[in-house]
């Protein structure tokens, strides 16, 4: 799976999802990144997620929308895409990882899997890591 | 505000390191490609759009080129999109032959009232609107097929052990 979350000059947000599924998986099957609230998700007032790992716990536990709900009740970007991707894994027992910018701008990196390679532009600056705490 | 164009590789075990360094290596062409067309007048559903799309035609990535494969060995793909203005949005599931998912669920969120088109209803729409689906296998790669011959021993060895 692959996402990217962006935010204009004017606080304009859009997020963007795609993926070739799991492995082993049964011809048919639909995952989370199609599903508007698990996959992906944007709204201008409070920010936007792309999120990736297993599909099946991602789309039960709506990730990218829980990440929303936590910053609209005034968790960081950072905090609401670390304790929701904490609680999913808690809760169901299958790992994930999300990305997610706030309406300011911030920025939310978390994963509850081994590794998630992530990377963004702000300014001249080019920010990226792989594994856990970069 | 500051332009910001945030992108990831996807989420997993990733315990090969060389592997992990490509993966790097395309996260970091996919923010600079998003981030170039959000500063030189792109939208920002374009830039999303535009990271996206260079993922998904680098075969390292799950998505596109390089998708794993499902127990058919062929190559299903979802993607989704959504813009925060409006909320507006497009997806597609288990499409088929489509070389940028992202850019059809695109489609379906410009051009149609849905959120979500399926399989042959959305190769049909992606032919409509002049995108042309490749021919089937174009998008499985010899290491997708390799993955999946590795993942069915596995399964035959952790039934095994079952007895």
């Amino acid at each position: 799976t692959v996402g990217a979350v962006g935010i204009d000059s004017d606080g304009g947000l859009a997020a963007a999802t795609s993926t070739g599924g799991r492995q082993g998986k049964l011809a048919g099957r639909s995952s989370d990144t199609c599903m508007i609230g698990s996959g992906t998700y944007a709204d201008d007032n409070i920010g936007a997620v792309s999120t990736t790992g297993h599909g099946e716990t991602i789309a039960k536990f709506c990730l990218a929308h829980s990440i929303i709900k936590a910053m609209e009740r005034g968790q960081s970007a950072e905090e609401a895409t670390q304790n929701c991707v904490e609680l999913m894994t808690k809760r169901l027992n299958n790992t994930a990882g999300a990305i997610t910018l706030s309406n300011r701008g911030e920025v939310g990196v978390a994963f509850s899997t081994n590794r998630m390679s992530w990377a963004y532009q702000k300014g001249d600056h080019l920010y990226f890591g792989i594994d856990k705490n970069e | 505000m500051e332009p910001v164009i945030l992108v990831h590789g996807g989420a997993g075990a990733i315990s090969d390191d060389a592997k992990a360094q490509e993966l790097l290596a395309g996260v970091k062409g996919a923010a600079k490609t998003g981030y170039k067309v959000l500063t030189s007048g792109g939208g920002v559903v374009d830039a999303v759009e535009a990271a996206v799309r260079s993922m998904e035609d680098e075969e390292i990535f799950n998505a596109g080129l390089g998708s794993v494969l499902n127990l058919e060995g062929e190559v299903e793909m979802d993607a989704s999109i959504m813009v925060g203005s409006d909320l507006s949005a497009g997806a597609v599931t288990v499409v088929k032959d489509i070389k940028n998912p992202i850019s059809l669920a695109r489609l379906v969120m410009d051009k149609t009232d849905h959120v979500l088109l399926a399989a042959e209803g959305a190769k049909k729409f992606a032919q409509l609107h002049k995108v042309v689906p490749l021919q089937p296998g174009a998008l499985v790669t010899d290491a997708s097929k390799k993955a999946l011959a590795k993942w069915r021993e596995k399964q035959v060895e952790a039934s095994a052990e079952l007895g």
